[in-house]
């Protein structure tokens, strides 16, 4: 398959060529692609070889057929349906933004420790089910990837339920290295990464 | 200065230190660095030769050594000063979160067009400003990176404010891609893209 790192990127090449193709913009060069994150235009290539042959030398990419491509190597032109574990401020953030995105996402249950109370207060207008009924919703719902925003305390034993609901891949929040079994795919976010990145950049002043 | 992406990998093994040191551990190898991130032992060694001759072969990196090497290659042994625009649900959880991770990073402002709506609704223990009074608060409080946490719509606007401000650098989280001068770092958060990322590894089902 492909390495990791170029999936990575594909998936962020995929949002800009959509952000052109809502601008109207027709076609993109591989050096616009390369300016615009700061990498090599042979690696944008490189990249885009995975994809077939999909660029014309002078002309760049159509964007169409640039962003289905996209779609289709990463795999997401399909529907997958997501479980939300954690219906706080970030979890329900979380739901408002995968609905507006209109990608292949889709949250198909919410649950929380204490469902009553976050509908109420959090505005969803989506049903917030009790943790306990994540087997079934996941079963039910055909739920492929779970979602951690719950505290960090809670996260490995959430984590262990969803995989015991037979989930594919986890993406937790929670500040916690969460186990799972081989074959279950996790991938733990802090965004503090990123504050970390923009200060060297600050400190270096070299280009991202 | 060094590869972008090798910055990057080198914020990532500062956080799995860090929880190594919690735990007490007092030792690791690049090949544990190299299995928990998914990647060749000698990229790990390569990366960690940008903080000097630090590892023993057969013993591996002392903890402790390791953690103040990654501190100072990445310069965050400094404290860098934040402010947050848009104190909504998702700029709520990131203050919490970040107050939380006792890391350089202080958010010493959080400011939103209807402060006052905010800080009742959000319990946070620290004042909302007006963002009117960006400008002072940036030149007061020595701030050098702006968090962008206020709908896709308001994101630019909310950018030139923080860029007038001073700012070294911008952390978006909005749903538009922001113009800002050279010079001026901006990253542009989407987690959308992990969870492509996830249901690519779970359709070929190889190796994050
Ligand atoms: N990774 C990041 O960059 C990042 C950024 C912000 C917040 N966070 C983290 O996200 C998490 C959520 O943050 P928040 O501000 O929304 O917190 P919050 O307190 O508003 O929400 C947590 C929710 O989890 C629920 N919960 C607790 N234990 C549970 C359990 N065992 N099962 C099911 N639900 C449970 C609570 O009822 C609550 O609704 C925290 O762990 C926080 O540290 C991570
Ligand atoms: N990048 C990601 O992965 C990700 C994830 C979740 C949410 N988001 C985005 O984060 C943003 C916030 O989401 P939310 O759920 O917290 O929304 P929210 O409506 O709860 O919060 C938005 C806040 O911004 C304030 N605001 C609006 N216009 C402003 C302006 N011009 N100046 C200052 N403050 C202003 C509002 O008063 C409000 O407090 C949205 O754009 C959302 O799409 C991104």
């Amino acid at each position: 398959g492909m390495p990791s790192l170029s999936l990575f990127r594909l998936s962020l090449y995929l949002r800009y060529v959509k952000a052109l193709e809502c601008k109207g913009v027709e076609s993109v060069s591989s050096k616009e692609l390369s300016h615009r994150f700061s990498i090599s235009s042979a690696l944008v290539r490189k990249d885009l070889g995975f994809l077939g042959s999909l660029g014309k030398r002078g002309v760049g990419y159509d964007i169409a057929v640039l962003k289905n491509g996209l779609i289709s190597a990463l795999g997401i032109d399909k529907h997958w349906n997501v479980a939300l574990v954690g219906a706080g401020r970030l979890g329900t953030a979380l739901v408002r933004y995968t609905r507006r995105a209109e990608g292949p996402f889709r949250i198909a249950a919410i649950l929380d420790k204490y469902p009553q109370r976050m509908t109420k207060a959090r505005d969803l207008d989506m049903e917030v089910l009790h943790i306990d009924s994540l087997p079934e919703a996941v079963q039910e719902r055909d739920i492929k990837i779970g979602i951690i925003s719950v505290p960090g305390s809670a996260a490995q034993d959430v984590a262990d339920k969803l995989v015991a609901a037979g989930v594919g891949a986890i993406l937790n929040f929670a500040p916690a290295y969460i186990e799972a079994p081989d074959g279950i795919f996790v991938h733990n976010v802090d965004f503090i990464v990123y504050l970390e990145n923009l200060a060297h950049h600050i400190n270096t002043n070299s280009d991202i």
